[in-house]
């Protein structure tokens, strides 16, 4: 990017970042401006989920009403629809698992929690937003611009919750036994417990194992 | 204790623990939740060889002598709460399936809400004495999530009085319950079923497959284990053919749905009760999902935090790989994405017990509703979490893809809940036509 930006021209797959440049973003006829989102009010994002969904939704059901007017059978009406069906029902899906997170937060009463639990409810918001842009942008629900400052202020979220990130995930309290997992013990000693995992594979069980006295050997013999 | 994940818990700026609680449901429910998991890791009888190491035998074997364990610890403890008994088997089987876990998990209780009176009086002491050791044999090799399609036959015998059970093709064969291979002695097969020269469509059969005492397959069964799989190498998912073999009238599951010994054929009062136990089974998976992303994120998190590599500016000592923004960018969204499941979960569990009290009482009105939700859920976080496990795993580098970090682990056995209990793009297309019709 930043060659590209100043102009360089850049080979290979990455060439294609020159074009960006050239790539304008349509201005959007007035009519169409999408009505003002703050993008930190995790309620006014909610509601747009709900209007994503809501389209897609209805775009599946024109779909299908275009193929009946083309006297397809109901059956195969819903067949050549199926892949906006699954969209609507995906972006319905999506716009439930934020919705319950938002009204969760109405249940925390502890202030620190609160505040930390909403930074991540709308890291999650923000993020399935950014996820699925083309929806959003092509419903004309978000400006090309309001994508933008998501993406930066994912960014800050990103850095807001570095703190509490380890801790956060103690909040999920996996004892070791459970978690299984030498990368992700509670005390944090990895290495030291990696070795030692290692050392007991079944392949250590001798020094030289017996492949090399069946095969490495008597091939040295032959050749 | 790591210097570098002592330093992060300093920096936290909330409490863990009123998280915890949170995510628990209530600090009674982590206390609860905490005691019985201590049963767990201080019993002796529980100590395993790391499963990675063991032979696929050696790892069934391993399986069976836990769940043999687990049957007689929880009735020593008096652990009869559904979400207790939860508790203590994932400590158990940490993120190994349960070589058990269909007996246990839709056999049992199949039997508690399909068999009539007089069936419970017979089988319900043989099943929780571990007499008859259950599957639940729905799927076949070549017909999935449609019912409709399943091929295998009952067919009644009016002089005799017998169901007459035939897998009539290669494509009819059941294939993958698990515990149907090598484990289970009787199973509870849906099929086909005709009387009087009628079909009236799927009903569920009790059949006896293994002898109870040799434990060897009974005249015209065949079964068997359907061989190594990505991962479920403590289950063995088994086929069963079916040739011929006759089983009693009274061997039908006859709460609902009834057969006479003429062979008049009576009709279950409604065939949404059926739903229920499918919601409930997708309602589980929700919380699944939430649980195997937690696990994944814990450990890409935390060993994030103990990993140093290369530099942000020359010359500083190599700082956390948690410092860089793309790890951020991989892990954090991740992390809410397991919360955003955990609170799914617990809705989706207030929700079907609510939603069940309503059914009890007669009211159905929120039953679809719940259904289309529940399908839709269970495909949208299943396949999210799976991926997700993924980005954790690649975000631990070369060691991810090593088993001792147990993200293989956790892909492997996780993954089948975007096919199993319904796949994925069929519940899907469920969800639609509800979205569609409202």
């Amino acid at each position: 990017y930043k060659q590209a930006k100043a102009g360089q021209q850049l080979s290979g797959i990455v060439s294609y970042l020159n074009e960006a440049d050239v790539r304008r973003v349509q201005p959007q006829p007035v009519a169409a401006r999408p009505t003002v989102v703050d993008i930190n009010d995790l309620t006014s994002l909610t509601e747009v989920y709900k209007l994503r969904a809501a389209i897609l939704v209805e775009l599946a059901a024109k779909s299908i009403q275009q193929e009946l007017q083309r006297r397809k059978s109901q059956e195969d009406a819903w067949n050549n629809s199926a892949i906006d069906l699954v969209r609507a029902s995906n972006a319905h899906c999506h716009y439930v698992v934020v919705k319950l997170f938002t009204d969760k937060l109405g249940e925390v009463a502890d202030t620190a929690v609160h505040s930390v639990l909403s930074t991540l409810a709308l890291l999650y918001t923000l993020y399935g937003i950014t996820k699925n842009s083309g929806d959003f942008l092509q419903a004309g629900l978000l400006s090309v611009p309001q994508v933008m400052q998501i993406s930066s202020r994912i960014k800050e979220l990103l850095a807001q919750l570095r703190p509490n990130a380890v801790a956060l995930a103690d909040a999920f309290d996996i004892h070791d036994k459970k978690l299984n997992s030498v990368l992700g013990r509670y005390d944090g000693n990895v290495y030291e417990h990696m070795f030692e995992w290692a050392r007991k594979s079944p392949l250590n069980a001798t020094e030289v194992h017996e492949s090399f006295h069946k095969y490495l050997k008597p091939l040295r013999s032959k050749l | 204790m790591n210097p570098d994940i002592v330093k992060e818990r300093k920096n936290a700026t909330f409490d863990v623990e009123k998280l915890t609680f949170i995510l628990d449901g209530g600090p009674e429910k982590t206390r609860r939740r905490r005691e019985i998991e201590s049963l767990v890791f201080s019993d002796p009888d529980f100590k395993e060889e790391d499963p990675n190491f063991l032979s696929r035998s050696e790892r069934y074997d391993q399986a069976v002598r836990k769940s043999a364990q687990m049957i007689l610890k929880l009735r020593e403890y008096g652990i009869a709460d559904p979400e207790e008994i939860y508790h203590y088997k994932s400590m158990v089987k940490g993120n190994i399936p349960e070589a058990m876990g269909i007996h246990f998990g839709v056999f049992l209780p199949t039997m508690h809400s399909q068999c009539d009176s007089q069936q419970k009086k017979k089988w319900l002491p043989l099943t929780e004495s571990f007499q008859v050791v259950g599957t639940y044999a729905q799927t076949e090799m070549g017909h999935g999530t449609h019912l409709r399609g399943l091929e295998t036959t009952a067919t009644y015998d009016p002089a005799t009085q017998e169901f007459v059970l035939n897998s009539p093709t290669v494509s009819s064969i059941k294939w993958w319950p698990g515990g149907l291979g090598k484990t289970s002695n009787h199973a509870i097969v849906l099929a086909q079923l005709y009387t009087l020269g009628n079909c009236h469509g799927l009903h569920a059969f009790i059949v006896p497959i293994r002898d109870m005492n040799t434990h060897l397959p009974l005249p015209g069964i065949v079964v068997g284990d359907i061989g190594p799989k990505f991962g479920f190498n403590e289950v063995d998912n088994g086929f069963l053919k079916l040739e011929n073999v006759r089983i009693p009238r009274e061997n039908m599951l006859m709460k609902y749905a009834k057969v006479e010994p003429d062979g008049t054929y009576v009709k279950p009062p409604s065939t949404k009760l059926t739903y229920g136990t499918m919601v409930f089974i997708r309602s589980m998976i929700v919380a699944e999902s939430a649980r195997a992303l937690a696990k994944s994120s814990t450990i890409a998190i935390r060993y994030s935090a103990v990993r140093h590599q290369s530099e942000i500016r020359p010359g500083e000592p190599e700082p956390q790989i948690l410092d860089y923004q793309t790890q951020q960018y991989k892990l954090f969204p991740l992390l809410a994405t397991a919360y955003a499941f955990t609170f799914v979960g617990q809705y989706m569990r207030q929700t079907y017990h609510r939603i069940t009290e309503d059914i009890n009482q007669g009211d159905f009105s929120e039953m679809p509703e719940l259904h289309a939700l529940s399908a839709g859920l269970k495909a949208f976080t299943s396949w999210e979490a799976t991926s997700a496990i993924e980005v954790c795993r690649m975000s631990c580098g070369g060691h991810g893809y090593s088993r001792s970090s147990a993200l293989p682990d956790i892909y492997v056995e996780f993954t089948p809940t975007c096919t199993y209990e319904g796949e994925n793009t069929v519940m899907m297309l469920q969800t639609a036509r509800y979205l569609v019709k409202s």
